[in-house]
């Protein structure tokens, strides 16, 4: 199962959260986490409780396309 | 369904596959390729060929890092990515995962295949879970077929598979019980640039009918919309075809009860088809109380089904089903609706579940998921003329008429750039 820094990583990957940049550290509120979360949970047709529950982990780890989910994640479209 | 704001311009498509995977022999590999795009055939008019030299969509089964900045992960994870249309269309399939043909062993290539292609033709993911665009790969399914979520996604892009019975410029609105179910099919204006649309492209209203006509009020005339531009032999006049019902309408929508409303000064009318519904005009203080006279515009917004009226700086919403139908929090600032401006001359939802603002000459597509105007190439505003009503050239001073314009700006493109991918971008078009 992923961990909070894998889950970090899948969630950049695939649009939920703006990537960070080059080689500089990120930190992160939690608010923006959990929404980021949430916004995957709902995607993915799971319960939507903010929290990396087994279910999240458990979708985070099936195989999958490679395209983003959310495409212009990090521009006004993910604003709300 | 989610589109991603591209598509291809022609609908006799090529490719080829350069890289095969090792452990399938190629004929295999042709023939699963060729059945995931007959996926899409079977539901628009489009046709894949497969080809030698330059193609549209390139396929390639590589290992890792191949070139594209976007590297494959080994077995499992990713398995495949596409570029949308205007990115080149091109699929790359990780040639690491065990690729399987009618089984339920390995990863289904097929399966893969027929959703990555979904990405080459301008679909995004679904959040439809049984959906074939859906991000999750679904394993092998003997009696595959595209859900319904997929194929409004495509058909929104490239419309319906028409019977191949010649050119259709049959015009059959004004006919009652002349519907017949294939109106949405899109028909090319053989001169479409020929109307005073073109000129003065501001107008009253637009709404969708009933019957799923898409119509443009101005003044004390009317158009018909097509896919991309006004159909023959219009405009005509309002007062000829809704009979009792004036000119210069300031607002529209049609509600789910299939019935349009026309909004003008302090009255309204309801009419079903080309008929008036009762007696009208009445007074919008009594059938729309809470809701201002003189409006800018109204819709039927997806994101509820709730009514929307706009005027000024403000806007209202109308639930018929509660009391009062305007809450008291109303009017809100209309800078809520993120990247719309104020004073609006029109709004309505198109069929590919866009909201689409209109002002002067100009209009704003608004993406319901993310609650704002899309950001997208080329940006909003753009030129109603040439992207709606179908004009050679816009008027000058309108903007976005370059269908190209600033496609070497994002990371997405100059991942393709590195890439190298042979793609014509004449055959791509981003959509209004």
């Amino acid at each position: 199962a992923p961990s909070d820094s894998n889950a970090l990583l899948y969630l950049s990957q695939f649009g939920y959260l703006a990537p960070s940049k080059g080689n500089s550290s990120h930190l992160m509120d939690e608010k923006t986490y959990r929404k980021a979360i949430e916004d995957f949970q709902a995607f993915a047709g799971l319960e939507v409780t903010g929290e990396l529950d087994s279910d999240t982990q458990k979708t985070m780890v099936l195989p999958r396309c490679g395209v983003k989910d959310k495409v212009g994640t990090g521009d006004n479209r993910a604003k709300r | 369904y989610a589109l991603q704001g591209s598509r291809w311009k022609v609908k006799d498509l090529t490719y080829k596959i350069s890289k095969y995977p090792s452990k399938l022999k190629r004929a295999e590999v042709d023939k699963e390729i060729q059945r995931a795009f007959d996926v899409w055939t079977g539901y628009t008019d489009l046709t894949f060929t497969p080809k030698s030299g330059q193609v549209h969509i390139e396929i390639r089964f590589e290992y890792g890092e191949h070139g594209d900045g976007d590297p494959f992960d080994g077995p499992g994870g990713t398995l495949a990515h596409a570029y949308f249309p205007v990115f080149g269309g091109d699929a790359h399939f990780d040639a690491s995962e065990a690729w399987s043909i009618n089984s339920y062993k390995g990863t289904n290539l097929f399966q893969v295949a027929a959703h990555e292609f979904g990405h080459s033709l301008g679909l995004s993911h679904s959040d439809v879970r049984q959906a074939l665009m859906a991000p999750f790969y679904r394993g092998y399914d003997p009696v595959f077929d595209l859900d319904t979520d997929d194929i409004e996604g495509i058909q929104a892009l490239y419309g319906k598979k028409t019977m191949k019975t010649g050119p259709r410029f049959g015009d059959d609105d004004d006919q009652d019980g002349g519907f017949d179910g294939s109106h949405d099919v899109p028909s090319k204006t053989p001169s479409s640039a020929d109307h005073s649309l073109c000129d003065d492209p501001k107008f009253d209203t637009i709404f969708n009918s009933a019957e799923g006509y898409t119509y443009v009020f101005k003044g004390e005339k009317y158009w018909k919309l097509t896919e991309n531009s006004v159909a023959p032999g219009y405009p005509k006049l309002i007062s000829d075809n809704w009979i009792g019902l004036p000119g210069n309408i300031d607002a529209s929508f049609t509600y789910k009860n299939g019935k349009t409303y026309f909004f003008k000064g302090s009255k309204y009318w309801r009419y079903k088809g080309k008929r008036v519904d009762g007696l009208y005009p009445k007074e919008i203080s009594e059938g729309f109380t809470g809701i201002p006279d003189d409006l800018d515009a109204s819709m039927v917004w997806s994101g509820n089904g709730k009514i929307y009226f706009f005027k000024g700086s403000k806007f209202w919403r109308f639930d018929p089903s509660q009391r009062p139908p305007v809450k008291s929090t109303y009017p809100k600032p209309i800078s809520n609706w993120d990247g719309v401006p104020n004073n609006l001359n029109a709004v309505f939802q198109w069929t590919n579940g866009y909201t689409y603002f209109f002002k002067d000459n100009a209009y704003y597509r608004f993406n319901d998921r993310a609650f704002a105007v899309d950001a997208t190439t080329p940006a909003f505003p753009r030129s109603s003329a040439y992207w709606w009503f179908g004009c050679k050239e816009a008027p000058s001073g309108t903007i976005g008429t370059s269908k190209s314009s600033g496609l070497l700006i994002d990371e997405e493109s100059s991942r393709d750039n590195q890439f190298g991918s042979a793609h014509n971008d004449s055959d791509t078009e981003h959509y209004r």
